[in-house]
């Protein structure tokens, strides 16, 4: 009691399909030192880049509403590779957190 | 086998 704790803010990024590609990479999983997937790089030129609000560091805690903690790498960039190749949807709705300072 | 290293794997979309 007292002391604030600091709480790290989650941030709903939607992503419009708008390039080829998403244009990111991430690394971490469950089971690894980083548990949930942090982004790495942002390309140039691929629909992450485009919508402005992606950074690298951040962390990705959920997919289209789908929670990431507890899947290990594979599982996690299959549900990333699929919702990016879904016809069903124009964009990725990622819940994301700030890198901390 | 020896365990996978999942440490360094990183996945490019």
């Amino acid at each position: 009691t007292g002391s604030p704790v600091p709480v790290p803010t989650a941030t709903l990024v939607r992503v419009v399909k708008n390039a080829n590609t998403l244009g990111i990479a991430i690394e971490g999983g469950a089971n690894t030192r980083q548990p949930l997937p942090r982004i790495v790089t942002i390309q140039k030129g691929g629909s992450a880049h485009n919508c402005e609000q992606l950074k690298v560091g951040q962390v990705i805690l959920e997919v289209n509403g789908i929670p990431l903690r507890g899947r290990e790498h594979k599982d996690v960039a299959r549900i990333i590779a699929e919702a990016f190749k879904t016809k069903d949807k124009d964009h990725i709705d990622l819940l994301v957190t700030e890198p901390r300072i | 086998s020896p365990p996978k290293d999942y440490e360094d794997e990183v996945t490019f979309f």
